[in-house]
């Protein structure tokens, strides 16, 4: 059997707004070093990769490899009726055909049982191979929500450039253009409002503003988001999930025709 | 421009 039992619930309430309107349905990989996901957008532009290991459970006990295939509409609206400050057990059988999330209030006063409908999906992993990337921008989360969501209002698509400077963000559209400029910043008080830059070659590519504002509902993951972008590679959006490993988007770019 | 597919990049198993 599969059970894991998280302290902190509202990390998987976070995980599930982050990607339900991105992915419908999708396998819940669970072995005994945890739980992954990998799940490309019903378009195949975008794909989603989340890793939440076994140590960062409470209680981690997986006898077998299990692919939980599950509806994740289905799955945030059980979550939604766990309190936020709720611890949630995951459970499922080995050849079962549902999914029960328990929700304990902090002070143990009310425990709840959800039962949820497995589905079989038929899920292929694609390999992502290891890259070094020629950028790695590292920025607050909230800084690169609020970007998007501007640039998202002028134009279509944003043409993302990184030089030793910083990292810059531009768009057009029919009303006109705009260009957003974040420098890197070290020397700020706070190490979560720190921009860095690690670069070995400048790039700058574009990409579909739509899939980058989808992609920031994980805002409320990480205080800090990281941006690795290589010449004609997909960028990698990744919002490290403390203790517990992390949600990874991957974007392929937009080429010339 | 032309939006690139996910799968062109990485492999199918």
């Amino acid at each position: 059997m599969f059970e894991g039992r998280l302290l902190q619930g509202s990390l998987l309430k976070k995980v599930l707004e982050a990607i339900k309107d991105l992915v419908t349905d999708t396998n819940f990989d669970c072995s005994e070093t945890g739980i992954a996901l990998q799940a490309m957008d019903s378009s195949h532009v975008a794909l989603v990769s989340l890793l939440l290991k076994d140590t960062g459970f409470d209680h981690f006990r997986c006898d077998r490899n299990l692919a939980l295939g599950i509806n994740l509409q289905n799955m945030s609206k059980m979550l939604k009726c766990a309190g936020n400050d709720d611890i949630i057990t995951l459970k499922a059988e080995d050849e079962g055909d549902t999914i029960t999330f328990m929700f304990e209030s902090p002070n143990q006063d009310k425990i709840s049982d959800f039962e949820m409908k497995l589905m079989d999906i038929d899920s292929e992993h694609l390999g992502i191979p290891d890259t070094d990337y020629q950028a790695i921008v590292t920025m607050p989360s909230a800084e690169f929500q609020r970007i998007v969501r501007d640039l998202s209002s002028i134009g279509d698509t944003a043409v993302i450039g990184v030089t030793k400077e910083g990292i810059s963000f531009s768009t057009g559209g029919d009303i006109g253009k705009a260009n957003i400029v974040c420098r890197q910043n070290t020397n700020v008080d706070k190490e979560e409002d720190q921009t860095t830059v690690e670069i070995h070659e400048p790039v700058s590519l574009t990409f579909a503003l739509r899939y980058l504002n989808s992609f920031t509902k994980a805002t409320a993951l990480s205080p800090q988001v990281t941006l690795s972008l290589s010449k004609e590679l997909p960028i990698v959006v990744e919002y490290k999930i403390e203790k517990m490993g992390f949600l990874r988007f991957y974007l392929a770019p937009k080429i010339e025709e | 421009m032309a939006q690139k597919g996910i799968t062109s990049f990485f492999q199918a198993p």
